[in-house]
């Protein structure tokens, strides 16, 4: 086989056509876009399919369009909490973390948990930890929040909780 | 929820998924995205799947090696594998979606929601993105 197929999901929050405006329609689209070019470039390349699906992520990660990385949405207690899983079908070899708060792009965290091997689900500070002493990018809890998704907490609060926060998720 | 999933072109597959989770989530709660098998899963023999949604239905029905299952054993193919899985869910009461693909290249999505971004891009191709088409 020479040919190679490379198929991607990115949740913007919202769940309702008319609640999305149309700039964060072109946005979504436009990051859609971006995150199948990168992963294409890796598998184009020559690339394994376990390094296109981190470049794709990679890139929605970094795009506020998407519940993920940058744009992430807010916990109760108002912090950006981050979750992110990789695994490898030739090997089955998987790592995982979950509520990380300081990895910038939290796919690559969980592939070094993988590689580490060692593990396969890290969690919160001891996640954070693992992910200094991998050398992995750091950046400020302020880098993830954005005012939109505030916004969407501050609303269901005010609601009451739950049952209205399954509209961002 | 993001995600991604491919085979590359010696035909081997790989899934990637990465989230916030869900907005004013308390307690600590985790959905499915970090679990291996409930949102993320690869295997070489089936398929590899990412999944966003309701992350508490897509834990209970394990969809992500649910789907792999039914490759592997129950002969569907992956898009009619997770079209089966997403219609569990479905009746579960979970809302959501799957991006799926299989050694052989086949793949695509099922949802029972009408907001999920997506797009696919085969070697040679032009891309596709979707968002509620």
């Amino acid at each position: 086989m020479s040919e190679w197929t490379l198929v991607i999901h990115g949740g913007s929050g919202s769940m309702r056509r008319g609640v999305l405006p149309e700039a964060e329609d072109e946005g979504g689209r436009a990051g859609l876009e971006a995150a199948l070019k990168a992963g294409g470039a890796a598998l184009d390349a020559g690339g394994s399919a376990l390094d296109a699906v981190e470049a794709a992520v990679r890139v929605m990660e970094d795009d506020p369009h998407f519940n993920a990385g940058r744009g992430a949405v807010f916990s109760w207690d108002g912090a950006n909490e981050l979750d992110a899983a990789i695994m490898d079908g030739t090997s089955r070899a998987a790592g995982a973390i979950s509520s990380v708060t300081t990895t910038r792009n939290p796919v690559s965290l969980a592939r070094k948990v993988m590689e580490d091997g060692r593990h396969v689900l890290l969690s919160g500070a001891g996640a954070d930890e693992f992910s200094r002493d991998k050398g992995l990018e750091q950046v400020e809890p302020d880098y993830f929040a954005l005012a939109e998704r505030r916004r969407q907490l501050d609303e269901i609060k005010a609601g009451g909780g739950f049952d209205s926060a399954m509209k961002y998720g | 929820t993001v995600g991604a999933v491919a085979v590359d072109a010696q035909g081997h597959v790989a899934a990637a998924t990465s989230t916030g989770g869900l907005t004013a989530k308390r307690w600590g709660r985790i959905g499915d995205s970090p679990l291996i098998g409930a949102g993320t899963y690869a295997d070489d023999r089936a398929c590899a799947t990412s999944c966003t949604g309701s992350g508490e239905i897509f834990i209970r029905a394990v969809a992500a090696h649910e789907i792999a299952a039914l490759v592997r054993f129950g002969k569907l193919g992956p898009v009619d594998a997770a079209g089966s899985v997403i219609a569990e869910i479905g009746a579960m009461g979970g809302k959501g979606g799957v991006i799926t693909v299989g050694p052989d290249g086949t793949g695509g999505w099922a949802f029972n929601t009408p907001g999920m971004y997506r797009g696919i891009l085969r070697s040679g191709e032009a891309p596709r993105v979707a968002i509620y088409d």
